[in-house]
């Protein structure tokens, strides 16, 4: 463990939680991609499969336990909770996930570390991963102005993996075997993805002004 | 020490 892997997994906690505050605080989920959080509750599913055959760390259990239960347990309320239901945004959350979820799979069928099922599967997660925030970021775009809870999410939910980029770049100076090439690469397109985001938010927070992405 | 499959990262 290092600062930096340290650093993005309590940002990307810091993420789930303000979701969470946003959701149970307004009771209301309008500006959230549900489809982005079904999208992140396969991505931890198909990641952690390893979470009861090895033990890890304390810390490593723990921290699969809250992603995977609050990733469930959003999407369960962003569907079922009679009152926050009502809020989604379903006419604008149109995204077609499902050719991201082929799209991933089989590309996974084609480049993983080894052919076996939980690698696959692994590496599955980690390509998902990379494309799970387009169906919040369209949806950003096309609901226009966003409620400062909702633009603090999808910023720690990106910086995180940046965090992640500084961690292997350090991994690969300081441990000599350390190769993870799958997650890198996939980690710098998902980082990317949210550079046009992170501009925005960073000119909205320059002139203290709503976070407004051009449509 | 070398994870099962060197997934030792969340």
């Amino acid at each position: 463990m290092n600062i930096f892997r340290l650093a993005g997994d309590m940002t990307h906690l810091i993420s789930v939680l303000v979701l969470l505050l946003k959701i149970y605080a307004t009771k209301s989920c309008s500006g959230i991609s549900l489809k982005t959080q079904e999208l992140y509750a396969m991505v931890f599913l198909a990641r952690y499969l390893d979470l009861f055959s090895d033990f890890i760390s304390l810390y490593n259990t723990v921290m699969k336990l809250v992603f995977i239960g609050s990733s469930l347990a959003i999407v369960w309320c962003m569907r079922y909770h009679r009152v926050v239901r009502r809020s989604y945004d379903r006419e604008l959350d149109t995204f077609r996930y499902w050719i991201l979820v082929g799209a991933c799979f089989t590309l996974a069928l084609v480049l993983h570390e080894k052919f076996s099922f939980q690698e696959v599967f692994w590496a599955f997660s980690i390509y998902l991963e990379a494309v799970a925030i387009l169906p919040q970021l369209v949806l950003l775009q096309r609901s226009g102005n966003v409620d400062n809870l909702t633009g603090q999410y999808v910023f720690f939910l990106g910086a995180y993996r940046a965090f992640y980029i500084l961690n292997w770049i350090y991994r690969y100076l300081t441990e000599p075997r350390f190769t993870r090439w799958i997650s890198c690469v996939s980690g710098l397109v998902q980082t990317a993805l949210y550079a046009d985001f992170f501009y925005y938010y960073f000119i909205s927070w320059k002139n203290n002004a709503k976070l407004q992405l051009p449509a | 020490v070398e994870f099962s499959h060197g997934k030792d990262e969340l």
